[in-house]
């Protein structure tokens, strides 16, 4: 019955050839008792291993990233290192600071709060697209700083850099100590300081390494080019996502 | 001679119907598939749109065949209840092999969030 009534049919996020629940499937929903339905529902999220129902606001927010990795596991392609992954955008710190240059340097945070307490963060990795075609090729060196304290200045260390030496692609950065750390608790996270590091100082620039969104960028663009941290967690009731396949043996003679 | 040919035809006729039912009835594994839209969950599972989840179903009758994964208390109890079904009941038609399936969907905070989880899919039955 609620089937019938859920935004997303109405909608029609998905093309679905699929034929819809029957007249007499619903009059058997109906017919049963509400409160065991919730029983059955309630003990069905418990084993998803989620407190309530999820009721999203938000129904076009997926990132594509996000349904490469799904695809990816799905068609056996991909293993990950983790049985959950999480994806979460940033927000911008509005902190002014001299020694952050808009033009350089870009400081955002992370709402982790949602990872629970019991799952074990095995890996994270902030994904950052680098458009050098937007650019003049002069090497430059992108940095992952994290922001320790506010306290009398910025205190920061670096987590992980990397150079930008591709025409277009995604930057994986290493931030898993980082996330680690603000797992503890919400008063150890203060965010990161991304910085543009380049020996040539006319080229830096963050117009080509994608942190803040263009005013005529729309959100759908935005979506699919802003940075993504990818926190991989294990809850310690599953396997990794990842298929289980066959040995190969030791040559593909043997394996056959 | 007649007659006798046509009660033997019979009798076989019976045997080979009931044995062709015994099979149909036997612990197996049956097509089931979980569409999320049947419960209302497709507003908050964007992937998959439902599986193929499966389920047992069947006899597990004296005497147990090999492919019905039965272990040696399963073959004792069937035997025990041949003798006197009044004593113990037929061993169970259950899941021997399970496999796991991932999910994309968005959590209660909104978030985006990859799973895997276990035991979702039957992959095999049998008496246990």
């Amino acid at each position: 019955a609620s089937s019938t009534s859920s935004p997303a049919s109405s909608s029609g996020r998905r093309s679905d050839t699929r034929p819809q629940p029957t007249a007499s499937s619903a009059r058997s929903y109906n017919s049963r008792d509400a409160s065991t339905i919730r029983a059955v529902e309630a003990n069905l999220l418990r084993i998803l291993g989620l407190k309530s129902r999820p009721r999203p606001v938000g129904r076009g927010d997926i990132p594509p990233y996000m349904l490469e990795l799904y695809q990816g596991h799905s068609s056996g392609q991909s293993s990950l290192p983790a049985n959950t992954v999480r994806s979460f955008h940033h927000y911008d710190h509005h902190a002014v600071s001299n020694d952050c240059d808009p033009k350089t340097c870009i400081r955002m945070s992370f709402n982790i709060t949602n990872i629970p307490e019991t799952d074990v963060v095995a890996d994270a990795k902030l994904r950052i697209l680098v458009n050098r075609r937007a650019a003049p090729r002069v090497p430059q060196r992108v940095e992952i700083h994290e922001i320790m304290s506010y306290n009398d200045g910025v205190i920061s260390r670096l987590v992980d850099s990397a150079t930008t030496d591709v025409e277009e692609s995604w930057l994986s950065f290493d931030v898993q100590p980082a996330v680690v750390k603000w797992k503890r608790g919400a008063r150890f996270n203060h965010g990161l300081e991304i910085r543009l590091v380049s020996s040539s100082p006319n080229v830096s620039s963050t117009e080509h390494v994608r942190l803040r969104r263009a005013a005529d960028q729309t959100e759908k663009q935005w979506l699919m080019e802003r940075p993504l941290l990818i926190t991989y967690t294990d809850d310690g009731r599953g396997q990794p996502v990842s298929r289980t396949k066959r040995s190969t043996g030791t040559s593909k003679k043997t394996a056959r | 001679d007649t007659k006798a040919r046509r009660d033997r035809r019979n009798r076989k006729k019976k045997q080979r119907k009931s044995k062709r039912k015994g099979d149909r009835n036997q612990c197996r594994r049956h097509r089931l598939y979980v569409d999320f839209r049947d419960v209302g969950w497709n507003d908050w599972i964007v992937a998959p749109e439902g599986y193929n989840a499966y389920y047992c179903d069947g006899e597990c009758n004296f005497p147990l065949a090999n492919h019905q994964n039965s272990t040696n208390h399963a073959i004792v109890q069937t035997l025990v209840n041949s003798v006197n079904p009044r004593a113990v009941p037929k061993a169970c038609c259950v899941p021997t092999e399970l496999s796991s399936i991932s999910m994309l969907y968005l959590d209660e905070w909104d978030k985006v969030v990859l799973k895997n989880y276990q035991d979702m899919v039957v992959e095999a039955c049998g008496c246990r």
